[in-house]
């Protein structure tokens, strides 16, 4: 049995933007 | 890079195997932005607002490239090319209906590839403003690099006049591929 995390393109792509900046600060 | 690799995989370890496929390109695309001049000049938050905003509509651009109107296939990124029949399996099918009209357009005013990568900076930087602290600056952000593709491909082809115009009446398009289709559902396994 898996569990999966689902969520829009549109939320993806910010969480990608957000864990980006805030690796980088 | 690789949605489709045989039957033995089912719709599910497709589907997030296609929904892996967008986690790099996001990525380059916030390298990109930050390659952009003045981009990050920008306040952090206006950075990430336009990036939030627009990230999907660069992303289309980057990827009609990868569609073939002709026979209508799309090549992915491990270079096997897969029909949109295949893909329809996927639940995309609205989407890349989509991307094959915008691709089509697109295509067919020939862009070089430096055009095409200052295109994409002007699509980044022309996404939605809401949320954006500092418009001012964005605004000039948009006029110099509106201005410099305009230069670019104005210089290249001083006969046709009408190349710019067109170039720019994708950018509606690209918001409408934006609203309709960036709510589409991603699957990601926990393990």
């Amino acid at each position: 049995h898996k569990t999966h995390r689902v969520m829009t393109l549109a939320d993806h792509i910010s969480h990608i933007i957000t864990q980006d900046f805030a690796r980088n600060q | 890079a690789c949605p489709v690799s045989g039957a033995d995989r089912s719709s599910q370890e497709i589907w997030e195997s296609f929904s892996q496929c967008f986690t790099p390109a996001v990525k380059e695309v916030v390298e990109f932005a930050k390659g952009i001049p003045g981009f990050q000049e920008l306040s952090q938050q206006d950075q990430v607002m336009l990036l939030k905003s627009g990230t999907f509509q660069v992303l289309m651009v980057r990827f009609c490239t990868l569609f073939n109107a002709e026979d209508r296939t799309v090549t992915f990124l491990n270079g096997k090319t897969y029909p949109l029949s295949t893909l329809r399996a996927l639940g995309m099918g609205s989407l890349l209906d989509a991307m094959f009209e915008f691709s089509e357009k697109l295509g067919s005013l020939g862009l070089e590839p430096d055009e095409m990568a200052l295109f994409m900076a002007v699509v980044l930087v022309s996404a939605d403003r809401s949320g954006i602290l500092d418009m001012w600056a964005v605004e000039q952000l948009q006029e110099g690099l509106i201005r410099a593709l305009r230069s670019l491909i104005n210089r290249r082809r001083p006969d046709d006049t009408t190349l710019f115009p067109k170039l720019l009446l994708r950018l509606p398009d690209l918001r409408t591929l934006n609203n309709f289709h960036s709510e589409k559902l991603l699957a990601f396994r926990i393990d």
